[in-house]
């Protein structure tokens, strides 16, 4: 059958910092095209086209949904694949090679992970699931 | 094609965003 892209608004301007991103005004239209545990979503509008952060867009359809899935407070193990430097208070300060327990993969991109005990948001795109290889 | 996605994380979510109630 034929696809149908999932249609999000832009609820603030965006900014790209590289040429495979795709910059939006706010309440611009876009389809989406994938959507990356990452929190970079690939869009495309009219012509263009790119990847887009997904904290930036609401389902058109239903603003109200919430879509990030359900915390899992047992945590879920990974491990850290490149070390990342806190820049909120909020977020967690690691280094390569370190497991964490994910508590919560929220569609942005920033999931809740846990620490010795210590919660706070960190980039999924430096995140594995523990006992893959890289 | 579907080029990769960029190798940083995407920025935490505008004030926007957080603005609304959960």
């Amino acid at each position: 059958g034929p696809i149908i892209l999932q249609t999000y608004r832009a609820i603030a301007d965006y900014a790209k910092s590289s040429s495979t991103e795709m910059a939006l005004a706010t309440g611009d239209v876009v389809d989406v095209v994938e959507k990356g545990e990452s929190g970079w979503w690939f869009c495309q509008m009219k012509t263009k086209r790119g990847w887009v952060p997904a904290s930036y867009l609401e389902p058109l359809d239903s603003p109200d949904e919430a879509e990030d899935p359900e915390p899992n407070y047992a945590g879920e193990p990974y491990v850290t694949i490149k070390a990342y430097t806190a820049l909120l208070e909020d977020e967690l300060t690691l280094q390569e090679g370190e497991n964490i327990e994910v508590i919560h993969k929220l569609l942005d991109g920033w999931w809740v992970i846990r620490k010795d005990d210590v919660t706070g948001y960190f980039p999924s795109i430096y995140l594995q699931k523990a006992g893959q290889d890289i | 094609t579907i080029k990769q996605p960029p190798s940083n994380p995407p920025p935490r979510p505008p004030v926007e965003a957080r603005k609304k109630p959960s």
